[in-house]
């Protein structure tokens, strides 16, 4: 069994928050590419934070690898590190911009938004 | 179903931030403020030479605004019937200029260089749109029988590409003629990429269009229907509209790596060497040039 109180505490220490979803704001202006994007200047992207530590949430949707990787992990830390926050679902975004032939382009990019974080 | 609001762009630019009410009362003004403030019009692109800034054409404007205002409600874009289920939607304004020596302007050649159009991505559709501005010719088009026939082919060919007819009483109002171009331009890239090195213009799609009285063979003056090109603003240029769909998922640094490339070729070779520099090492902590460049 992992050792840690009913706090979640262990030896005092601070524990990390659990494998959620944070902000990101990503600011498409400071990356130097509002040169070529039009549209939009910046996001909200999202990214997953956080510990995947034993016993693991179901709406951490883990895979039964992760499963088998976190319990391995809480009986032998050094045997494995324990599974990754990850996304798990992620959505599109719109973006308008100029081509190297200066044509304006609309294009819908996969995976740009974090929807939801998991272990794996 | 899900409720979603659609602005037209005929919306005065004041109020476009107005609450628009929806059946469930959700108000919409808050999201539709950020894609409207996110959507510059004008943008200047060669910092030093303003004349090149490029003004997106206000279909492509209302493109993005539709398409994210959907992604905004959870609705995936590139399952719209409009958008012909592409994820990939490029826009080539027309530059042409009419040859006002030939008069009365009786044909118009409209060509588009299309090389930058990816070859990995399958074309689901294409169409020309052309602005007919209003004209006050009222009286000979109420003498006129019969309907106007706006015809395009490609310009070395008498093959019909697509026809619209045109009630005279409707040729004085202004109005977007949206031609299908998809055949001809899937076999233009398909004879392109089979013998694109014997293609010193590069990739150049080349329109002609004229318009008849009926089926007549008779050609009406261009400019009686409000065709004519000169002194048209950005927002009433033709343009010619490529529906793509990438088949793998689409990387993002391919317009940034196109972006550098293209810059390269044009003779930047000092700044943009510095601009890759500035890219680079914000993201990485490298400890050397070598490093960064990697």
């Amino acid at each position: 069994t992992a050792l840690s109180n009913r706090h979640g505490k262990r030896h005092g220490k601070k524990s990390k928050s659990r494998c959620s979803k944070k902000a990101l704001h990503v600011n498409f202006k400071e990356l130097g590419w509002d040169d070529w994007i039009i549209a939009p200047l910046d996001y909200e992207a999202y990214h997953c934070e956080g510990v995947c530590d034993f016993p693991l949430r179901s709406h951490l949707e883990p895979t039964n690898h992760a499963i088998i990787q976190t319990l391995m992990n809480s009986m032998d830390p050094s045997s494995t590190p324990p599974s990754c926050c990850v996304p798990t679902k992620l959505s599109p975004i719109s973006i308008l911009y100029i081509d190297s032939g200066n044509n304006v382009v609309y294009k819908q990019y996969e995976d740009m938004v974090v929807e939801q974080c998991g272990c794996r | 179903f899900q409720c979603a609001a659609i602005i037209t762009h005929s919306t005065p630019r004041r109020n476009r931030g107005a609450r628009i009410p929806h059946q469930d009362g959700q108000r919409s003004s808050k999201f539709l403020k950020d894609i409207f403030a996110s959507s510059h019009p004008i943008v200047g692109h060669h910092k030093d030479d303003p004349k090149d800034a490029i003004v997106p054409h206000e279909y492509m404007l209302s493109i993005y605004r539709t398409y994210s205002a959907a992604e905004k409600l959870g609705l995936n874009a590139s399952f719209f019937r409009s958008s012909k289920f592409a994820n990939t939607i490029t826009s080539f304004v027309d530059r042409g200029t009419d040859d006002l020596l030939h008069s009365p302007l009786r044909r118009q050649k409209y060509l588009f260089d299309v090389s930058t159009l990816s070859d990995k991505e399958e074309l689901v559709g294409a169409e020309l749109r052309i602005f007919r501005r209003a004209t006050g010719d009222l009286q000979s088009s109420l003498q006129t029988t019969g309907l106007y026939d706006i015809q395009l082919y490609p310009c070395r060919s008498d093959r019909l590409l697509d026809s619209r007819s045109l009630d005279p009483l409707d040729s004085t109002k202004p109005s977007w003629e949206v031609l299908n171009v998809w055949d001809t331009f899937k076999a233009h890239r398909h004879h392109y990429h089979q013998h694109h090195h014997q293609h010193q213009q590069g990739n150049l799609l080349c329109f002609q269009l004229r318009v008849t009285l009926g089926k007549s063979d008779i050609e009406v003056d261009l400019r009686h229907l409000g065709l004519n090109r000169d002194g048209r603003p950005q927002q009433e240029k033709a343009i010619l509209v490529a529906y793509t769909r990438s088949k793998k998922r689409e990387n993002l640094f391919n317009e940034m790596k196109e972006k550098i490339k293209s810059r390269r070729s044009a003779g930047q070779k000092e700044e943009s060497a510095a601009e890759e520099e500035a890219v680079f090492s914000k993201g990485a902590k490298g400890d050397g040039p070598r490093r960064r460049r990697r």
